[in-house]
């Protein structure tokens, strides 16, 4: 059971590594045991630099950078250990457009293995949906659930015309 | 396995019997203004799924998920949520190739679980769940405001949120 | 300068129920002591309730709601004792359009007080602008100033043409 | 009294002298993508305005705020900053109608203060922004992720956020 915390953590190692070469473009993250004498009591330490940069602290990363390594880290567990189905709550929201694509694109092959409920206010983000679902309260304070085309929203993603729903 | 469909009805801002039919596969994208309910939809499914800590559930009681009335609506006395997966491939801990999970929870606090129409204790949905990700807390589902902790401050609270996943 | 603590908090709490209702085109919000015997050593309570809906902790906020109440005790805070220049780093993250449009056209009434320079990703706060400034790295690494024509920006907010600058 | 210029040289990502002109009144958006430097320029100022925190700058020690290199380029030895304020309505506690503060830190550790070009130590520093809400710490700067603080969970926190303000 040991063996089998060490051999995921590997294998999340592993895929922390390659998927965060692909949502940066390049760059180099890895994460490691801080005591790799002692793995079930030890610390996990994380070492991030995006392309061009140099290694330093990962709390000086930016808001955008800090996403985009955390979401590389949550991915390498989905894939060393995939759920059948998972939930993200507008973890775009600190994302630039192109850091956004990016995330898109990576988060389109991995519904390939899972199925994925996100919430976001990203245009972007909604125009790789499969299915897009619209929460509004026409009623103040009461929830209703409505289905939405891509074409009923507008530049910013907004649902352009609540009324017609 | 896969999410089939979710119904809420009396769950926070959802006093309305509401039906989400999910797809097999894909990204399901949730949208809409401030305010409007999407988390309320993600909570709802953490909640049936067990989630047993309030504060986990931006509340301060259990209770508090029950829909509480606005201007023109009076309060509901009961909340209740359903979650149907296709268990076709046999993830669940279950032979079943469908699973339907519901739980409600009642003004008094009382709250109870079923699973297909079977009552249970939260134990055996914790079972049920076991492995997938799923459960409460489970690394399946991420909360907003709240990617910046997987890269948590310090090497050991990093572990505790690694040891949840793995 | 208890009493001076007390009226500045007055003139906070005064601000605060009318900005929110602006910032929130309606409801209803306050701050108060805990304990109003003891103005020094209470803690402060906040209740706060968007349109149309009831009375409830602020935990139950959503997202958006929770920066526009908080935005709200921001610009009270700067109504009661104005500061000559604020600096506000992508506060606007969570906000819908709507909300972003409302959080700028106060901005817009506050900068007749006080210069504001705010860091933003939202194409509709960079529309407000008297002057906007660019930060690039086109040597990877090394932050470079630009200034950016509104002009200039794409639809998403982004400086379409990074090379001409 | 408004901000005139801030120059950076050496803090952070701004390894080359960069001066940002600032105009009386008005709204100046900063932009950019992700990673370029944005909130850098903040931390710059505040850096140059005498925080002395290196976790409210997200480092961990004051020499980490240096440019320390990239591919390309090798480390810098200094970091310097200039904030220049203009004074005529004579809310900085100087006679000054013009007041320019410098700081500087070098790899050693080793930090200066100058103010219209003469030596003052922090403190001077602090009780010349004192009650303008701009010092460090102050209710003038609001950090990136932090709003939501401002909405601190227990009534306590809130007090000390409110102090600070007031
Ligand atoms: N028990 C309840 N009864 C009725 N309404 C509730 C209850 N609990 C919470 N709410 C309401 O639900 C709303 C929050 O919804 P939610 O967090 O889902 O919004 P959201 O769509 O995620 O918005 P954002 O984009 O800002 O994150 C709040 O306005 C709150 O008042
Ligand atoms: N001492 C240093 N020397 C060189 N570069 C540094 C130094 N300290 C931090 N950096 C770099 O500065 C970058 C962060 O910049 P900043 O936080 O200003 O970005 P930002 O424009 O605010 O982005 P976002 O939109 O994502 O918030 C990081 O990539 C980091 O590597
Ligand atoms: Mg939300
Ligand atoms: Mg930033």
């Amino acid at each position: 059971s040991t063996q089998m915390f060490v051999d995921t953590f590997e294998a999340v190692s592993e895929h922390f590594s390659s998927i965060f070469r692909r949502l940066f473009g390049g760059g180099k993250a890895e994460i490691f045991f801080e005591d790799p004498a002692c793995p079930l009591e030890s610390g996990i330490e994380i070492k991030a630099r995006p392309p061009g940069k140099e290694f330093r602290s990962i709390t000086l990363l930016s808001g955008g950078e800090r996403t985009m390594t955390a979401v590389a880290l949550l991915f390498a567990i989905f894939r060393a250990h995939p759920a059948p189905c998972a939930f993200l709550d507008e973890v775009d929201a600190a994302l630039d457009e192109d850091n956004t694509e990016r995330f898109c694109l990576m988060l389109e092959d991995f519904t390939a293995e899972s199925q994925f409920v996100v919430v976001t206010h990203s245009k972007r983000t909604m125009e790789k949906a499969t299915l897009l679902y619209g929460v509004t309260m026409p009623e103040r304070g009461v929830s209703r659930r409505v289905a939405v085309q891509l074409e009923q929203l507008n530049a910013e993603g907004q649902i352009a015309d609540l009324a017609s729903l | 396995m896969h999410l089939k469909r979710l119904i809420v009805h009396g769950f926070k801002s959802f006093a309305d019997r509401t039906v989400f039919d999910f797809e097999r596969g894909g990204l399901t994208c949730v949208v809409g203004p401030n305010g409007c309910g999407k988390s309320n939809v993600f909570e709802a499914i953490r909640w049936v799924l067990g989630e047993q800590r309030p504060t986990s559930l931006r509340s301060r009681e259990l209770t508090d998920v029950i829909f509480n009335g606005t201007v023109r609506r009076p309060p509901m006395g009961l909340c209740q949520g359903t979650i149907v997966f296709d268990n076709e491939s046999g993830t669940l801990q279950t032979d079943a190739t469908e699973v339907e999970v519901t739980r409600r929870v009642f003004r008094s606090g009382e709250t109870d679980y079923l699973v297909n129409g079977s009552p249970v204790r939260l134990k055996d949905i914790r079972d049920l769940f076991a492995g997938t990700g799923l459960g409460a807390g489970g690394y399946a589902f991420m909360e907003q405001g709240r990617i910046d902790q997987v890269l948590a401050s310090n090497a050991v609270e990093r572990r505790r949120v690694f040891e949840e996943a793995a």
